[in-house]
């Protein structure tokens, strides 16, 4: 039986690939890949798919709740936020699809306890001068702030970034607003 | 209400599964 039947997952996610065709607009360039409700599935799609680190510059890969569009618009994002992590081009080789599937493993494995519920998905961007991983949530707000820092703690734990170094939540509306510049922290852990 | 939950070493553990 361990063999014959699939492991069924919490929810069922959504995998999304961004390329940067500029002939086409933002969202024409987001496209749904695939969805799974199954850990085997899960490893089917990613054993399947290009590391994140072999993307070209300006693509993206995101895996979401079914559902949750993988944008600020969405319902489930716009009143929410992101924990950040950025990369600098070294770590694009050592840490990047680590750092990627850990996140995925988190998400899929419920890892946050009852702050679970507040995930909608992650986002890793490739870029030229910065790689970037986010897990996004879906209320920002001051009521959801113990929740926000759970996420925030378990991801440093989860990819053993040292206690020292610091990770962002920033909310997706100063993101909007501060497009090109950097967005700045509402909660830091 | 329940919540299924997976460690970290079962889903690793589940990667090559036929």
């Amino acid at each position: 039986p361990e063999l014959l039947i699939k492991h069924p997952l919490q929810n069922t996610w959504t995998l999304w690939y961004f390329e940067n065709d500029k002939k086409k607009s933002w969202e024409e360039n987001l496209r749904e890949i695939a969805s799974f409700s199954t850990v085997e599935d899960f490893w089917s799609l990613y054993n399947h798919i290009k590391c994140a680190s072999e993307l070209r510059i300006g693509c993206d890969y995101s895996l979401f709740k079914k559902g949750i569009r993988p944008m600020w618009e969405d319902e489930s994002n716009k009143q929410g936020g992101r924990w950040l992590i950025s990369l600098d081009r070294k770590q694009r080789e050592t840490e990047l699809d680590n750092f990627w599937l850990e996140i995925l493993l988190c998400m899929i494995g419920e890892a946050f306890d009852d702050h679970s519920e507040d995930v909608c998905g992650a986002v890793v961007n490739i870029r030229s001068k910065a790689d970037k991983i986010a897990l996004w949530t879906s209320d920002s707000s001051s009521s959801k702030s113990e929740g926000v820092i759970y996420i925030g703690k378990k991801i440093k734990e989860r990819l053993k970034i040292a206690p020292k170094a610091t990770i962002g939540y920033q909310i997706h509306k100063d993101t909007m607003e501060k497009a090109g510049s950097v967005a700045k922290n509402t909660y830091t852990v | 209400g329940t919540r299924i939950v997976y460690e970290r070493s079962t889903l690793l553990n589940l990667r090559n599964s036929p």
